[in-house]
């Protein structure tokens, strides 16, 4: 019809600094509609819907071996939101080590794929990445090369601000009061000293949790999260809370005597409860009630209460009797915003097709009322690191994290995995063409431009 | 597209897109995280494998891409 020279962006009200959890992403794109004749825009209320509709445009554009044309683009209207305000990539950095350069190209991927959070699972038992400022000495003795296997302030900055500009929040993870082993290499005094069955001190370096009756430890936390709260933007920290392991605090003789003087017996989530209350007080009080949080389903699995406006993530019932979408009922019926993840730990590989079943975990499924499902804000895939660096982490994830994109974004109705397939293998080509390391996704096929040819 | 929009018609009409005369341009509000945008796009939608390519500066400007003789 003609050559198109330009393309409009058209943003309708000021650009917003920061990706928010409730910023706007629609969009509208029209190239030569009966209203746009000859032309093409892109428009939006919001600068984080012009980013969508950019992703969006790129995507429209298309070499023809008919034409012999290069670069082509038809006459197209698209009115697009996304159906979830959540969707989510967590990343885990504490069992190996992402360089810059890898969370760099993830958060790409995750752009090209409308994504808008990265949950950055930074700390855990085996390693301490993240450098405090306030308390080097964590990152120092707890990650795995203090001088190179660290992230700087910088770094932070970078990561945050690569994510910004792409529109897509960076909420931290600093699980506690367990998985914390490599806190305690630099914060001494911060663990539970862990006792035998006959109360005798185990050999000194086995610990157990966070020691949860220690008040030094809550001065600790409250500045150690002050500082997490004024380095990263976004208001929300996820907060962990899986898997607390009981067995050093149920044999230490100080736990022992607080429970009792507290009139707990053996109830243990009685002293995990107020772990988070003291946690969440603290935190409450030194980012002047700013502080939002994300737990780990398992605080909800134990009846702990939480702050009003605390997200549930649900991760468990992939393969267990509890089926995640009982989960997901059971907790919205206590009136907690919820994310799911169960579905989408993508680090379990398996040979062959197994994109399937991610585009079809379905998150609104369950059993409940019309405000129990506005509940569910959304979902993320996980990538845990035990068996994942950065030469496998993006052929791992991609493209089938592509799969949990388009549940959370499209229309429930979008969800034809036969009409999804040959879309999916044209995606995977695109980031292929556009430098990343994706894995295949339908079996046998090819790419008109392979990796490395 | 991926993920799929919600509402989408096209027609077979097409048109041509030529990198050295093809440009965003801004109409609207503006602000550091449009400007980069179209700067980005611009290479991914005709140099899409430039950004994983060294030795180019990630992300190249226009005229560093424009003013390579590799492209």
């Amino acid at each position: 019809r003609a050559f198109l020279d330009s393309v409009d962006i058209d943003l309708k009200q000021p650009c917003e600094y920061l990706p928010s959890a409730d910023m706007i992403e629609s969009y509208n794109i029209k190239i030569d509609t009966p209203d746009n004749p000859l032309k093409a825009t892109i428009s939006s209320d919001s600068v984080w819907g012009i980013l969508r509709g950019l992703e969006s445009l790129s995507q429209l554009v298309y070499s023809s071996t008919e034409t012999g044309v290069a670069y082509q683009i038809n006459a197209t209207e698209i009115v697009d939101f996304p159906r979830f305000s959540y969707r989510g990539l967590m990343m885990d950095s504490a069992r190996h080590y992402m360089p810059l350069k890898t969370i760099k190209k993830m958060t790409d991927l995750m752009a090209q794929n409308k994504m808008n959070v990265l949950h950055w699972h930074l700390t855990d038992d085996a390693s301490f990445p993240y450098e405090s400022t306030l308390f080097p000495n964590i990152s120092r003795y707890g990650s795995f090369q203090p001088f190179s296997h660290i992230y700087t302030a910088n770094d932070v900055r970078e990561v945050i601000e690569y994510a910004r500009m792409r529109g897509i929040r960076v909420i931290p993870e600093f699980d506690s009061p367990d998985h914390t082993q490599s806190w305690g290499r630099g914060q001494p005094k911060l663990l539970t000293e862990c006792y035998d069955d006959n109360g005798v001190l185990k050999v000194p370096d086995e610990y157990g949790a966070i020691m949860p009756i220690r008040e030094e430890n809550y001065v600790f936390l409250q500045q150690f999260f002050g500082e997490i709260f004024n380095t990263f933007p976004d208001p929300f920290v996820h907060l962990g809370g899986d898997e607390v392991s009981y067995y050093c605090w149920q044999r230490h003789p100080e736990i022992k005597a607080f429970m009792a003087a507290n009139g707990w017996g053996t109830d243990f989530t009685k002293l995990e409860q107020y772990y988070f209350d003291r946690l969440t007080a603290a935190t409450q009080e030194i980012t002047q009630n700013q502080m939002r949080y994300i737990v780990w389903q398992e605080l909800l699995d134990l009846n702990i209460t939480l702050p009003t406006g605390t997200i549930v993530e649900v991760w468990k019932g992939a393969k267990e009797e509890l089926n995640f979408l009982d989960e997901l009922a059971r907790i919205t019926k206590y009136g907690y915003q919820t994310i799911l993840s169960s579905p989408w730990y993508l680090n379990y590989i398996s040979y062959g097709l197994d994109w399937e079943k991610y585009y079809l975990a379905e998150p609104l499924d369950f059993d409940g009322s019309d405000e129990q499902k506005k509940l569910v804000i959304g979902g993320e895939v996980a990538m845990w690191s035990e068996y994942v660096d950065s030469v496998s982490v993006i052929p791992r994830t991609w493209p089938r994290a592509s799969t949990v994109a388009e549940r959370l974004w499209s229309d429930r109705s979008v969800n034809d995995t036969t009409l999804a397939a040959l879309r999916l293998e044209e995606h995977r080509c695109r980031l292929l063409k556009r430098g990343f390391m994706v894995d295949p996704s339908n079996g046998v096929n090819f790419c008109e431009q392979e990796w490395d040819m | 597209v991926w993920p799929k929009p919600q509402q989408q018609t096209y027609s077979e009409t097409f048109f041509v897109l030529r990198p050295t005369m093809f440009q965003f341009q801004v109409v609207g509000e503006r602000c550091d995280i449009i400007d980069e945008a179209v700067q980005r796009y611009y290479q991914l939608i005709f140099y899409p494998g430039a950004a994983a390519s060294a030795p180019l500066a990630y992300p190249p400007t226009l005229s560093v891409i424009q003013d390579n003789p590799q492209f």
